[in-house]
Parts: structure tokens; C-alpha cells; sequence
């Protein structure tokens, strides 16, 4: 099953 | 002061329907050499990013503001636009409003709002990818229609030097193959195969903009943000989404 991740998640 | 003079309403209303597809609200960040404005969506998946330097108008004039806006009103005002309408945008800084103006057939004024919708000091982050592939809008979209006929979600892949738009729903399953040779692609810079998935009504929102002939430019990664750039009336549009990851 895939999950939405956030935009965030990548600009850490 | 502020004021912009556009040669086609209809032209500038796509730029305003992309953004509302996405966005509630937004602050165009004005200057002297043009129009900027970044945001997030609510929920923080996608990334909307729209340039349109001076050049793209009729007459420009402009020093620093920060004008916000509501979407949906200035969305509403623009379906108002008749087809050969130029538009004037223009800064009432006495009255807090956007004064949004047609000429045509007749002189029709809107007086817009403003909000106090702090600039977001966001940048499009700057992240390499290993393909780039410029692809005919039609086509693209064509391909996610098919998709959203099998599920929510859909995966962007880059396999052997094809580029690939896939679904999978429970039953069915849709496909589009683009070789590198097809008439929909422009060219493809390929680095590496590659695979992400995306919500599907996004990437339909964040290509809604763009005229079946115009050509999108598409940076694609393994479970990384897709990024989706265009330009509509001399504005460029950057769309950058968050991937479906398996958990």
C-alpha cells in the first residue's frame, strides 16, 4: 500500500 | 504603485485557473521586473511556482508590493473575460483593492479584495534529477485520463529509454508508452530508470493550464517530488508534487 508524503519530507 | 497591462484575458485567466486549482489564496509578489508568487497547497503535497517577467505584458509598471489575493474571487472575476478583452491589473493602495478591468465591447472595472497573505519566502527547491522528458500536453493528459480510469493514483516510469504512465486499480490496469521516436515527445534526457507515483487528480490540476500543443517539461526521479514546468502567455509555471511512497 502507498502513502501521499509531504513536500517537506524532501526539504529537510 | 502597480499596474499591468495584458493583451489577452483569456491567456492570463489559465495562469489564474492553475493556480486556484491548487491554492485558496496567493501572494503575488510584484516589482519592477515582474510578477512572482510561490505557494504550497493545505495539505503541503504540491508546490506552485508562477513567473511572469515584465516582457510578457502589453505595458508594465511596478515597484515592490506584495498583493494578496483570494483565488477563488479572482478565478470567478476572470470567467468574465470575454475573448478579445485586454486586461489591466492595477493597484489601488487608498482602497486596499486589485482593481481588475476588461476593455472590449466596454470598460468593465472589478475592484478585488486584498489580503494580508504573507509572502511565503518559499523556493522551488533545487534538486537534480537523472530525466528530463519534454512531452506535448495533449498526449500527457491523454495518458492520465486513461489512468484515471483504473485507480486514484498513477506511476510516472522511465524504463529502457521509454517513458511509461502507468495504473493499476484492483481489477484493471492502464498504460501509455512513449518511445523516445514518438511524435508526442520533444526529447528526453534520460539518466537513469526510474519509477514514482503520484495522486492523480494533482498532476490532472497541475496540468490543467496548459494547451494540448504546449510543451511540458517533465524532471522525473525513484520516489522523489515530480517536477512539471510550462509557459502559458509568456508566464512560466512550475509545479512541483509529492510521491506516493510505499510504506
Amino acid at each position: 500500500k502507498n502513502k501521499q508524503v509531504k513536500l517537506s519530507d524532501f526539504f529537510r | 504603485m502597480f499596474r499591468a497591462v495584458i493583451s489577452e484575458a483569456k491567456e492570463f485567466k489559465k495562469v489564474i485557473d492553475a493556480a486556484s486549482n491548487l491554492l485558496d489564496e496567493i501572494c503575488f509578489e510584484v516589482n519592477e521586473e515582474g510578477i512572482k508568487a510561490r505557494a504550497m497547497d493545505p495539505s503541503h503535497v504540491a508546490l506552485v511556482s508562477i513567473d511572469i517577467p515584465k516582457e510578457a505584458f502589453e505595458e508594465y509598471e511596478a515597484d515592490v508590493h506584495d498583493i494578496g489575493v483570494d483565488l477563488e474571487a479572482f478565478k470567478k472575476i476572470m470567467n468574465r473575460a470575454k475573448a478579445k478583452d485586454k486586461l489591466i491589473l492595477e493597484l489601488d493602495e487608498e482602497k486596499n483593492k486589485l482593481n481588475v478591468i476588461f476593455k472590449g465591447a466596454a470598460t468593465r472595472k472589478f475592484a478585488l479584495a486584498l489580503y494580508d497573505v504573507s509572502s511565503s519566502n518559499l523556493q522551488v527547491p533545487d534538486i537534480e534529477y537523472p530525466n528530463e522528458i519534454l512531452i506535448k500536453a495533449g498526449p500527457f493528459v491523454d495518458a492520465l485520463k486513461d489512468a484515471d480510469l483504473v485507480n486514484d493514483h498513477v506511476t510516472l516510469k522511465v524504463e529502457d529509454g521509454k517513458f511509461i504512465v502507468y495504473a493499476k486499480g484492483d481489477l484493471n490496469e492502464s498504460e501509455t508508452i512513449f518511445e523516445e521516436d514518438s511524435e508526442s515527445i520533444i526529447s528526453m534526457n534520460i539518466g537513469e530508470n526510474a519509477k514514482s507515483t503520484f495522486n492523480l487528480e494533482y498532476l490532472r490540476d497541475m496540468t490543467k493550464a496548459a494547451s494540448s500543443s504546449d510543451i511540458l517539461k517533465i524532471y522525473l526521479g525513484t520516489d522523489m517530488p515530480v517536477k512539471i514546468e510550462y509557459d502559458v502567455a509568456g508566464a512560466n509555471l512550475t509545479f512541483l508534487l509529492a510521491p506516493r511512497i510505499e510504506s
